[in-house]
């Protein structure tokens, strides 16, 4: 029974597409096959791979405004011998919200294009951009649940009350069984006393919602896509990449809330 | 004679708005006038000062699209004495690039709003949100030249080649005149060879266009913004501050580059 989950945040820079690595590399050492989405225009999930499409070539942006070019056809298998396939995008998709605009089911155009093959994966995990727009839409109606990772800094939470409001709109109309596994800390400066308020207030606002463990800063995670590797492949003893696990741990065990 | 400068990247949480605020306190400081306009339906320059607003208040979304709604009408002084004028958004801003969208010249909505103000300003500084849409085309036009944040990570480099490619076409077709004052390193974590190493393909693949300073890691960046104030009134003497500084003065000194 595949569960698919959506990274989304619409503020930059938040840890989204290193979620989405890290998190389908600890699935995959559980035992787990994993389909990555890359929902970002600026590709950095695809980048993270050595995917560099140019323009014009098959990506997630070509399979969500044309019918017969499907997901099969453009996944793409990183790791030889390992159940993960990864979706990539690149610059076109910019133009999907546009194009996509007017069509009647514009905001299914994902999950009728993740239908085919979902069954072959035990997750599908989308990593969305720093946006609210109508991709993010396509990843909320297409989703079972979402993470969000919450950078721990002042304006990155602030930015967290749109993303519910968000969130609360695409459950009223267009998917309501949408449920938030939770939200992740991430870069975390545990030197700080910044880090530390930002995410007291996080769980004074959210309680449960916030994972009891976060993602503390290192240099390490942005080494890794310079070596295409995730960081449970270039640092795999390293505390973030434990971190990781725990998640896919609680991911797993179905912790999940409405 | 007023210079409007864009500050643009499509990576998220490079620095962006940092730059805007703290660029245009360091122009105040040596005694110009400034007036930052946030573009970003984030709004997270409108949260550094304290302006929250809600959803139908006059925001810069209310300029574009209406002729009745001036920036002079919605222009807030935050700091009394000083002459600095900010011109706030707000999530209605995530609506513009729709609503906009079909209008005759729909890439000069900003240039037009901007016109019969900018002559009382030595400086107007654009804070961009993560995106190459319609909104940032609008900032790309109005713009005289542009500064660039580069957040110094392997993912943030990866972008800069299509940020390139959007100022080309702009000038192309729209902005001949525009001009790229320079390239800033932000969140330079010293301690990394990581960070040196991103800096050093910059400078090879960008030459003079990087500015010879950068802007290093520190929290102190995070907390300003939560005390609603920016690094030069929070921390006046940290580097980080005087950096900004020196960035202030090398633009008033006309630094560009075609
Ligand atoms: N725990 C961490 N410590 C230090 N750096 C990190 C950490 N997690 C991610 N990074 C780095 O921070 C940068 C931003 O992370 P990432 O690309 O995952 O964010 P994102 O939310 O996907 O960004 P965007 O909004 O642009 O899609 C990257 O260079 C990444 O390698
Ligand atoms: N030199 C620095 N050191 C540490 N933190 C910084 C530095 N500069 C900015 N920050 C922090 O990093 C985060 C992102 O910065 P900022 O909001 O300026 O980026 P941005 O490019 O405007 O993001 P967005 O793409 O979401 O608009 C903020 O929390 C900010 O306070
Ligand atoms: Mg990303
Ligand atoms: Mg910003």
């Amino acid at each position: 029974m595949s569960r698919i989950i959506a990274v989304t945040n619409q503020k930059g820079g938040v840890g989204k597409t290193t979620t989405v690595i890290n998190l389908g590399f600890a699935l995959i050492e559980k035992g787990k096959s994993v389909l990555l989405v890359d929902l970002d225009p600026q590709a950095s999930l695809s980048q993270s791979f050595g995917y560099a499409l140019a323009s014009k070539e098959q990506s997630i942006y070509l399979v969500l405004i044309r019918p017969n070019v499907t997901v099969e056809r453009i996944m793409r298998y990183p790791r030889p011998g390992k159940p993960l396939a990864v979706v990539p995008a690149n610059i076109d998709l910019a133009a999907a919200e546009l194009d996509l605009g007017d069509k009647p089911h514009r905001a299914f155009a994902l999950k009728n294009a993740l239908q085919p093959v979902r069954h072959r994966f035990d997750f599908v995990l989308i990593d969305c951009g720093p946006t609210l727009g109508l991709l993010t839409v396509n990843a909320l109606v297409a989703a079972d649940e979402i993470i969000i990772p919450l950078l721990a800094e002042y304006l990155a939470l602030r930015g967290m009350h749109n993303l519910f409001e968000s969130v609360a709109r695409v459950r009223q109309r267009l998917n309501p069984a949408l449920k938030i596994a939770g939200i992740l800390g991430t870069m975390y400066d545990g030197r700080t006393i910044h880090a530390r308020e930002v995410m007291e207030e996080a769980r004074e606002v959210y309680g449960t919602y916030v994972f009891p463990f976060v993602v503390r800063k290192s240099v390490r995670f942005a080494e890794a896509p310079a070596a295409e590797r995730s960081l449970l492949e270039y640092a795999p003893s390293h505390p973030g990449a434990e971190v990781y696990r725990q998640l896919a741990e609680v991911i797993i065990n179905g912790r999940q809330h409405a």
